[in-house]
């Protein structure tokens, strides 16, 4: 048996605003711990992984573990007909995933479970040379920033600043930001500005983010819950020379 | 001179 209650699905749908627009399905895995998911794009470019602890929910009940596989798009579609103060009850019948809302009606929605294409991936271990955090607001205007320019960015670290540069045909713009936190290396890769506008639709789920940067390596994107009960993190391959 | 590279090189 598989149930899971909420108190409003504002960390669902900001999720899944994010993963529909870089998978098309997902198998969610269930246990006792709670519910989670990794998934792989169609080109290998971004990988994404979602942990909700049990304990963020407010009723919870997983006696075997199950692997639930549905369309991301489904899915989205359902979830925006939620209300941001609406309970929202998850449940698995033969075949379905049934979604609850609970507001002024209870409105119940069944989602077909899917044959996966492709099993989902395991999360890699990379080890970075830096890890920090800055606030959510201030990195998704960055990106903003860097659009007037350019399709790609180069993000670098240093043991006081964050930067995101960009140039192109008609200027080039550089952003800087104090980050204050211990970082002992410098490193910089360079970013499609598609594929990290992708990961920022999620811009309910944390006040801030976690980056790692390394020298042409992929960068780790984390969102963390202040209660550490949920975390969407996301893995995106570098731009490199050729 | 610059392109989109993968991850299969870390799974």
């Amino acid at each position: 048996m598989f149930k899971a209650e909420l108190s409003n699905p504002n960390i669902l749908k900001t999720s899944f605003e994010a993963i529909s627009a870089i998978v098309d399905e997902i198998q969610f895995q269930t246990d006792s711990e709670g519910l989670r998911l990794d998934a792989l794009d169609r080109g290998h470019i971004t990988f994404l992984h979602l942990d909700l602890k049990a304990s963020l929910f407010d009723e919870y009940i997983c006696d075997e573990p199950e692997k639930i596989n549905i369309d991301t798009d489904e899915f989205m579609k359902v979830l925006k007909r939620s209300k941001s103060d609406d309970r929202v009850l998850l449940s698995l019948d033969e075949g379905n995933l049934i979604i609850t809302f609970e507001g002024q009606a209870k409105r119940t929605f069944k989602i077909r479970l899917i044959d996966m294409e492709y099993e989902p991936a395991t999360p890699p271990a990379i080890e970075y040379p830096t890890e920090f955090s800055i606030p959510f607001d201030l990195f998704k205007n960055s990106i903003n920033d860097i659009d007037i320019y350019s399709d790609k960015v180069s993000l670098s670290v240093d043991s006081e600043k964050f930067k995101a540069f960009a140039t192109g045909e008609f200027g080039e713009v550089n952003i800087e930001f104090i980050h204050g936190e211990s970082v002992k290396e410098e490193a910089s890769s360079v970013f499609s500005l598609e594929k990290i506008s992708e990961m920022l639709k999620a811009d309910k789920f944390s006040d801030n983010v976690t980056l790692s940067i390394g020298n042409d390596m992929p960068l780790t994107l984390s969102l963390k819950m202040i209660s550490e009960e949920g975390e969407l993190r996301f893995l995106l391959a570098p731009r490199i020379e050729n | 001179k610059e392109k989109q590279s993968s991850l299969d090189a870390f799974f």
